[in-house]
């Protein structure tokens, strides 16, 4: 059985599982400067 | 024999475990480590694309730095003013979206959102047929040689070619078009 | 504590503009032009006046940023599914502070004296540990990574960007975040366990401590690493349940070692011992993963080669490297004296009836021997019978191990110690059997010597145990597990297949059958 101090830490990791990293959280921001910026439609992609 | 999990008889517990209930004797009868999205053949280093532990593959490339020559990084210089972006563009010849394929077409649409050159290609697949769906959010074309299966006044049914900007292939598809549902021309702007 | 009064409101304002700053007039590679306006602003403002007040806007700083994410993912939960728009938000005031810092180190001093820069690193690393655990410990289940994890990799990041000031400070920088990282070890912050093991299996962060390290000078601290991770993941390893958690946890390590063994699998050899000694003994693929590790100049010879004549190979003379200090590990000194002298003379006689005794530490069942003392004394007694045999002007054989010391001390292990010791003890020896070496091929020759010479069916049953248990989990297999078994069930004076335990069930002859197959 695990002793207490190593429930206690278990517990930590449980809560800390449902907030796993995701890749992004990694990598630098990639943000894209238009050159000749325009208003483009709202129906078309934005990003 | 042995009689407790350290001799044979404990090896053939799990060997039997595995067959009812493996998620319990994964420790002792490993996974298969080639199933962990690692191409362990590759001859060349890993570590420069991996994904990191929980990545289901490598990264993508665009996330793979490097190094290359200051003048290469655009939007570093578009920060500090247009001088140099300017001079360079004096340089390259001008835009001809009639002579461009298709294929960087839509890729002019999907990558460049928010500049004028999403507006000129949505121009350019216009006058190619093209029509831009406003709900869907796709670029669909009548298929060639196959006529409308039925004809309404404000719709038809038949078969469409859909491009699909992640497989960056048209793919066919029935469909029912609302013409209601299709943009217009889009407004190009005179000056470009 | 104590800020003096306006320095929290001056500092967020200031943070505040540099955010903005960064945003519209920084890129996501260079900041100097806002930065050479901001830098005013700060001496302006009496922050870069001294020690303690850098600290306080630091921590500051990284407070606001903390709050920001943690409000961004509580909108973010309250509302919609988590988009990845949401948390990209949350990365924008981390990025801004990285940057600053960043900035802050590379201008700060001049370029002839790089301890300020140092200082100032350490100071940053130590400021965003101090404010994590406290987050942890308060925030307890409620604690997010997030702002952290981002914190630390975004700046280690930037500073290991090509750049002549960093270039000169590359070790330290290296050294600072090993340092903090084992401070923020699982197990003191076992929340921060997920994120933690992101930044260590970061690809920057392996291609800095592994392969751009000249000499090799960040090995160590990786191993440190690596070791802090199997330490916290032993209690829950022990049991062959695992958990989700747990799970992924593992598997997550199981796909950096893999990484670590087909790009970097000298360092795996020259750590192996440090990590036996902490991988649990039931986690036996992650264990075959270390021992399959051989160095990248070497050829293999095929373990199925007919006739492969292990002593006939040139690596067999040759010791690998062992950067562990094994003699100093065997403890007490009045245990390692005796030994020593048993192995001279054979005296004290009464060595070999306390052996099973030194190597107790407690009545409990599965934990009731030393492992690292038991792994330490295999390695040690083994290293000074090679010596011997060579000493002598000969080479190990059946021949040459018998009848000495170091056998004898052997021989008493694999009788007087009841099944769990004795699996342990099987296990020190099999953990030798790696690629071709002369410690691969003396400790392949003693675990034949025991199978051969055994009096008790239970000595041979256990030693079939221990190699079967590494050989029919899912690969890798280490070499000289693979030419062990092999000469066992292929070389008739060993009797393998007359033996009752390998017929006791279907399933194990079936197992055997097809291991046999495999390996014939």
């Amino acid at each position: 059985p695990l002793q207490k101090e190593h429930q206690l830490q278990f517990q930590m990791m449980e809560a800390a599982h449902q907030h796993l990293p995701v890749s992004a959280d990694s990598e630098r921001m990639r943000q894209f400067l238009p050159r000749n910026p325009y208003p483009t439609p709202l129906y078309y992609p934005q990003h | 024999m042995v009689n407790d999990q350290f001799g044979m008889v404990g090896l053939l517990t799990f060997i039997r475990v595995a067959e009812t209930d493996p998620n319990l004797v994964s420790l002792a009868l490993g996974f298969d480590l080639t199933a962990l999205g690692l191409n362990l053949n590759a001859t060349d280093s890993l570590y420069p694309s991996f994904g990191g532990p929980w990545g289901e593959g490598p990264v993508r490339a665009e996330d793979v730095e490097f190094p290359v020559p200051q003048e290469y990084n655009i939007s570093d210089q578009l920060r500090y003013g247009h001088e140099f972006v300017s001079s360079v563009r004096e340089k390259l010849a001008p835009l001809k979206m009639n002579r461009y394929k298709e294929e960087l077409l839509f890729y002019m649409f999907y990558t460049y959102t928010g500049d004028v050159l999403q507006i000129l290609a949505a121009g350019e697949l216009f006058n190619r047929d093209w029509r831009y769906h406003k709900e869907e959010k796709i670029w669909i074309t009548r298929a060639p040689g196959l006529s409308t299966v039925e004809k309404g006044g404000s719709f038809e049914r038949g078969m469409y070619y859909f491009f699909d900007p992640i497989s960056f292939r048209k793919i066919p598809k029935e469909f029912i078009l609302e013409y209601d549902k299709l943009e217009e021309r889009p407004t190009v702007p005179n000056n470009f | 504590f104590d800020d003096s009064q306006g320095l929290v409101e001056k500092s967020e304002m200031l943070f505040r503009e540099w955010i903005r700053l960064y945003v519209t007039q920084g890129s996501p590679r260079d900041s100097n032009k806002a930065f050479a306006s901001f830098i005013h602003d700060l001496n302006a403002s009496g922050i870069l006046k001294s020690d303690d007040i850098i600290t306080r806007f630091f921590r500051v700083c990284i407070q606001f940023c903390v709050s920001q994410v943690y409000q961004g993912l509580q909108a973010a939960k309250a509302s919609l599914p988590s988009t990845p728009l949401v948390r990209t938000k949350c990365y924008q005031s981390v990025d801004a502070l990285v940057r600053l810092v960043a900035l802050l180190i590379r201008h700060i001093g001049d370029n002839s004296t790089t301890q300020p820069k140092i200082n100032l690193l350490n100071k940053f690393l130590g400021i965003v540990a101090g404010l994590l655990i406290q987050d942890h410990d308060i925030q307890k289940q409620d604690f997010q990574q997030l702002p952290f994890h981002r914190l630390f990799i975004m700046l280690f990041q930037d500073l290991n960007q090509s750049d002549p000031v960093f270039d000169t400070i590359g070790t330290q920088i290296l050294a600072g975040f090993s340092n903090i990282l084992h401070i923020l070890s699982p197990l003191k912050v076992s929340g921060f366990v997920y994120a933690w093991l992101e930044i260590i299996g970061n690809r920057t962060f392996i291609a800095r401590m592994l392969a751009l390290a000249a000499d090799h000078k960040c090995w160590a601290m990786y191993c440190q690493l690596l070791l802090d991770l199997f330490k916290f993941l032993q209690p829950y390893l022990r049991n062959a349940d695992l958990a989700k958690p747990v799970a992924t946890l593992y598997r997550g390590t199981l796909r950096v070692l893999l990484v670590i063994l087909h790009d970097f699998p000298d360092f795996l050899c020259d750590y192996c011992y440090h990590f036996l000694d902490a991988i649990p003994p039931n986690c036996i693929q992650m264990r075959n993963l270390v021992l399959s590790a051989f160095p990248r100049n070497m050829r293999l010879p095929d373990p199925f080669t007919a006739n492969l004549k292990f002593e006939m190979l040139a690596d067999t003379a040759v010791a690998p490297r062992v950067l562990l200090n094994v003699g100093g590990m065997i403890q007490p000194a009045k245990f390692k004296a005796d030994l020593e002298s048993y192995l001279r003379t054979r005296a004290p006689v009464t060595f070999l009836s306390e052996l099973r005794t030194n190597l107790q530490v407690s009545n409990e069942h599965g934990t009731r021997y030393n492992i690292p003392l038991l792994n330490a004394l295999v390695l040690f007694v083994g290293t000074q019978h090679i010596n011997a045999i060579r000493t002598r002007g000969q080479t190990p054989s059946m021949s040459t191990i018998a009848h000495t010391s170091h056998m004898d001390i052997f021989q008493n292990l694999a009788v007087d110690l009841d099944t769990e010791g004795r699996y342990l003890f099987l296990n020190a020896l099999a953990n030798q059997l790696r690629y071709p070496s002369s410690h691969t091929h003396y400790f392949s020759l003693v675990i034949l010597y025991l199978f051969a010479h055994s009096n008790t069916e239970v000595v041979q049953e256990q030693i079939t145990r221990v190699l079967l248990e590494r050989l029919v989990v899912n690969r890798p297999h280490p070499w000289g597990l693979l030419v062990t078994f092999i000469e066992l069930i292929k070389n008739g004076a060993y009797k393998f297949w007359a033996h009752e335990f390998v017929h006791c069930a279907p399933e194990v002859i079936k197992l055997f059958e097809s291991v046999a197959r495999s390996c014939m």
